[in-house]
């Protein structure tokens, strides 16, 4: 298989990605 | 309006996109669930612009050998290439039983009358598991064509992959799983082979009780 991949979390990622959207 | 703000490009825009289950025989929407859902149709100046990621960070998510995410972004155009988190919703009050129906419907409008390919590959810790490719006609409706793919079945794996969410106790332990499930959708012109659009989609499960959210963000590379 590949090697371990990186953490979602660990990533430069904008905090959106992790801010669920309030519902409209 | 839509540009800057949804999936799209100036040759062909998404409008809609959802993937649900169905008790068969009643086909309103009371006894629809959505587990992922993205409605473009009412584009406004007021919504927000897209914030951007950069492919790089998610190219190992994704096939990385031949007609992979990098192979394709280097291809281009860059303009074409978006990247969706969905909160999906696995609460559903609609028992699994036989005689569910499991789809996957999606329409896309263009000003020019193409015959579009829309390959979508499932993809498990970067590797693709299954793909499904299907073909499809404009139809000229309101000033504008129209693609329309409706009521596409979901393979066999994905309903599988599904059942085996939702048992697991935990909504962590779903979101782990979830960090190693990407699908790939690549929409192009048949007969030219130029890529018209290319979604990534990456999940987590939404907390929310009204239903599955979503990000879009545009894919760019620094």
């Amino acid at each position: 298989g590949k090697p371990d991949q990186v953490p979602m979390r660990n990533r430069q990622l904008p905090p959106s990605f992790w801010e669920e959207p309030r519902p409209s | 309006a839509w540009q800057g703000r949804s999936i799209g490009t100036p040759k062909l825009r998404l409008v809609e996109f959802m993937a649900f289950m169905e008790q068969q025989g009643e086909p309103d929407a009371y006894n629809k669930h959505l587990y992922v859902h993205i409605s473009q149709s009412n584009p406004s100046y007021s919504d927000a612009l897209l914030e951007s990621v950069d492919v790089r960070q998610i190219y190992d998510k994704f096939p990385e050998k031949k007609g992979g995410l990098k192979e394709l972004y280097e291809k281009g155009p860059p303009n074409a290439f978006f990247l969706v988190k969905f909160w999906a919703d696995l609460n559903t009050s609609i028992q699994d039983e036989p005689g569910i129906f499991y789809g996957v419907s999606s329409q896309y409008e263009s000003s020019e009358n193409m015959t579009i390919t829309c390959s979508s590959k499932v993809c498990s810790f970067g590797k693709q598991v299954v793909e499904k490719v299907e073909t499809e006609y404009a139809r000229f409706e309101n000033g504008r064509f129209l693609y329309r793919i409706h009521r596409s079945p979901m393979c066999e794996y994905l309903i599988n992959f599904i059942h085996k969410l939702k048992q697991l106790p935990e909504k962590y332990m779903m979101n782990s799983v979830l960090e190693n499930f990407t699908i790939l959708q690549v929409v192009t012109n048949r007969d030219t082979q130029e890529l018209l659009l290319c979604i990534a989609y990456v999940f987590e499960v939404s907390t929310s009780e009204h239903g599955a959210q979503h990000h879009i963000y545009r894919l760019v590379k620094d």
